[in-house]
């Protein structure tokens, strides 16, 4: 089944607060397209040591709400970076 | 991962807890252990040395703070993200670690909800130090959280970790990148308790002695917390009167520079001169700052203008701020500002009515009055009252040391007590230490007298 909106949009919050994601652009607040989405879903199960499937499945979800340390995985260009 | 970005260029870090837990069951003093050994981990095996420091200057400064603390960085309240840390740099925060205070932080708990400090925080100064997160299982630089790593006095990095480390530092000269280093004993560091676990069943070593069965070699107050002698041992309760530990811990580890071979110590104070520590034994004395011994000690007590046989108590009477010794059914009255013996002295004993003549130790504590210790009861005797306060003595088991009315009779009578229930109780003084052999304690741990 499809990931339900608010999962979604979950995602992508987090998947750009720790890395996988570049940043919306403030100024044309251009969304990301569903292919950056599938890879970056994918890099982050891949790190977290799930199967790689692009998809926003519960197990995926269920990782995303595990805590976890505030800083990011991946250093992604044009992303807001710690340090 | 990505490449580290930066490491600190000296070896000397100092560090600071800045602000801590606000409703957290951690203690000051735990909160600051777990941090010197999350720390520790890692100077174990690099050439960093952490000091902790009491200036605004340390290089990792540490804070427990909630929802946005204006680092860019908000904390979002339980779970999520729990902490944080800024790497090596420049920059006036490098180093600096946040934890989230909206966590439960726990350290040594059966909860299975709670977020162990000790682990979140070896991660967080993995950062600190210069390494990223890494996907590896056995990381402890996971981003997950993945629960308690174990005994912080035992813990021991994951290789992948250490390599990521070594690569950035080396190796520290003492350690072979195959052997862990022996614990050294030598530095200063904040005491580690071993919090009351839920176990209900403890193996009792036949040497350790039993708090609720015990008449203390020594008590004192010491920096607002109790401390209760017995033997090679001590048990210690924070400033609320709450045991730090069932179990007790060994003086000579605690108290470092205390012979090794001393058996027992007799009487225990601090001086309100300069709040120093002073250990009586036999005809010597030694004086501690902090937990570590001063240079120069033992020496004789006659320093103190006391004859040679030791003292049997002391403790700083509130109201004159003079420090008394007893020995026998003499005692002494000493200026600790002046360093001189009153005149006049020794005097026969007691100077307050109602307490015995002979006493196994004295002190005062919080709440401006005094209290004396013989065999297994307490006095007490209000501020600047010269006599003991009605309904005393009381048991200075159930009283201090968080034991039940059985208890307090003996670890005989707590192994009954789990049995049969009997509710048969031996007279004070009468303990047969033959049925104590059981080997075991049974202890609920959930007392709640006097806390």
């Amino acid at each position: 089944p499809a990931p339900r909106t608010e999962d979604l949009s979950l995602g992508v919050e987090w998947l750009s607060r720790f890395g996988y994601l570049p940043p919306p652009d403030p100024v044309t607040g251009q969304l990301q397209t569903q292919e950056e989405l599938a890879k970056a879903i994918a890099a982050m199960q891949r790190f977290g040591g799930l199967e790689a499937t692009g998809v926003l499945d519960e197990a995926t979800l269920k990782l995303m709400k595990t805590p976890r340390c505030s800083l990011p995985d991946l250093a992604v260009p044009g992303a807001r970076r710690k340090r | 991962t990505t490449p580290a970005l930066t490491k600190w260029n000296k070896r000397n870090l100092s560090w600071r807890v800045r602000t801590f837990p606000r409703d957290s069951s951690l203690g000051r003093d735990t909160v600051r252990a777990l941090m010197y050994y999350a720390l520790k981990v890692w100077s174990d095996i690099t050439p960093l040395n952490f000091h902790e420091v009491a200036g605004s200057n340390a290089d990792i400064q540490i804070d427990f703070s909630k929802a946005d603390h204006n680092d860019g960085y908000p904390f979002d309240g339980p779970g999520g993200t729990v902490a944080h840390a800024f790497f090596p740099g420049d920059h006036h925060t490098a180093g600096d670690t946040h934890f989230d205070d909206d966590e439960a932080w726990t350290f040594r708990s059966s909860d299975a909800h709670g977020t162990d400090l000790f682990a979140v925080a070896v991660h967080e100064f993995g950062h600190a130090i210069g390494l990223t997160h890494i996907s590896a299982i056995q990381s402890i630089m996971r981003p997950y959280y993945q629960g308690p790593v174990g005994d912080p006095l035992k813990y021991d990095l994951p290789y992948e970790d250490k390599v990521r480390i070594w690569q950035l530092y080396g190796v520290r000269e003492s350690v072979s990148p195959t052997a862990k280093p022996e614990a050294t004993e030598t530095d200063n560091h904040p005491f580690l308790p071993e919090l009351p676990d839920n176990r209900t069943t403890v193996p009792l070593r036949k040497d350790v002695p039993h708090r609720c069965n015990a008449n203390f070699d020594a008590v004192a107050q010491i920096r607002g917390e109790a401390f209760f002698f017995k033997g090679k041992y001590f048990w210690r309760l924070t400033r609320d009167r709450h045991l730090v530990s069932l179990q007790p811990a060994q003086i000579h580890r605690f108290w470092r520079g205390l012979p090794l071979h001393l058996d027992s110590v007799d009487a225990v104070y601090e001086r309100t001169s300069d709040h120093k520590i002073v250990f009586f034994k036999g005809d010597r004395y030694w004086v501690f700052k902090d937990n570590n011994v001063e240079e120069g000690y033992p020496r004789p007590v006659s320093d103190f203008s006391l004859p040679p046989g030791g003292i049997d108590a002391a403790f700083s009477w509130a109201h004159n701020d003079k420090t008394y010794f007893f020995k026998d059914h003499l005692y002494w009255r000493y200026d600790d500002h002046a360093r001189r013996m009153d005149p006049g002295y020794p005097a026969e004993s007691p100077l307050w009515r109602g307490i015995p003549s002979i006493l196994d130790d004295a002190m005062r504590w919080s709440d401006g009055a005094s209290y004396f210790f013989r065999g297994k009861d307490y006095w007490k005797v209000l501020d600047s009252e010269l006599e003991a306060a009605p309904g005393y003595p009381q048991s200075t088991a159930k009283d201090w040391l968080v034991c039940s009315d059985l208890q307090a009779d003996g670890p005989e009578n707590e192994v009954r007590a789990e049995g049969a229930r009997t509710g048969a109780r031996s007279r004070p003084g009468q303990h047969d230490e033959s049925r104590s052999d059981s080997g075991y304690e049974v202890c609920s741990c959930t007392s709640d007298a006097s806390s």
